[in-house]
């Protein structure tokens, strides 16, 4: 079968952070994260998709613990990038299976995201590599998944 | 210092898919990547950022070769779920640092951008995990990209 998964993670620690309309052109990314870095936050995921009328929204997940401080600066930078709104959310989770060579084994993704579905589990972010699924999905939602991803993968 | 970035990639290969404004309910991701997992496509990255209104856009990226095939299926994905568009894009490269601690080290991510935002060069899509930043950009943009990067982390 050739892909394999080798771990399933569960991180209830999680906070995250989302830059409403930001505009999209260079400069922002590095302004954003070159403040939160100075201020050694430690970033977790971070996720943007493709912009609409110039603009996007600007995701990243911290330690629950760092929000606040996080936030105060992503307050300060969402009023001088004229963002439409920052705002912060810890009652999330971060769900990842972790494998080897997923890359090239279409249909690994699917089916975490079709045990989540089956379960009623939203998925609130994705973010991936080729040998990583992370999905952001409510905090109390968190042992449910782990368990049916588990079994999914592991039984 | 402590976070070491190991490599900078750049893929020429791939094109990305975007749904836009599919509804953010359970099902939605695994019955796009179920589709395009039993057509054997492969997916490198997935993003996926909050969602407003109850609807967000999904994005992933695969080989070029891959693009006709993996849109054919998407756009029929996309009328079932009544998405406002399903758009390919090949113009595109992915530019990635891979590296041991970084989620440790904030600032590293914030290198990257840096960089990209002295190149002029337009952060189109952002993807990461502990050990890797993958940053969509503009084809042509990729050789400048990878230069730059490689000089600021290996010089
Ligand atoms: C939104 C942000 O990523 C912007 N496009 C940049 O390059 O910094
Ligand atoms: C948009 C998509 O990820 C949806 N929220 C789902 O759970 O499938």
């Amino acid at each position: 079968e050739g892909a394999v998964v080798t771990s399933v993670t569960l991180d209830e620690h999680q906070a995250k952070i989302t830059f409403f309309n930001v505009p999209d052109k260079p400069g922002i990314a590095a302004q954003i994260f070159g403040e939160l870095g100075k201020e050694n936050i430690n970033v977790d995921i971070i996720v943007q998709n493709v912009s609409k009328q110039d603009h996007t929204d600007l995701s990243f997940t911290v330690a629950s613990s760092d929000m606040e401080h996080a936030l105060e600066i992503s307050k300060r930078q969402g009023e001088e990038l004229k963002a439409a709104n920052v705002i912060c959310d810890d009652n999330i989770c971060k769900i990842t299976i972790i494998g080897l060579g997923m890359a090239n084994h279409p249909g690994v993704a699917a089916r975490m995201f079709k045990v989540l579905a089956e379960e009623g589990i939203n998925i609130e972010m994705i973010s991936t590599s080729e040998i990583r699924v992370s999905c952001v999905i409510r905090k109390n939602q968190g042992k449910k998944a782990l368990k049916s991803i588990h079994n999914e993968f592991f039984k």
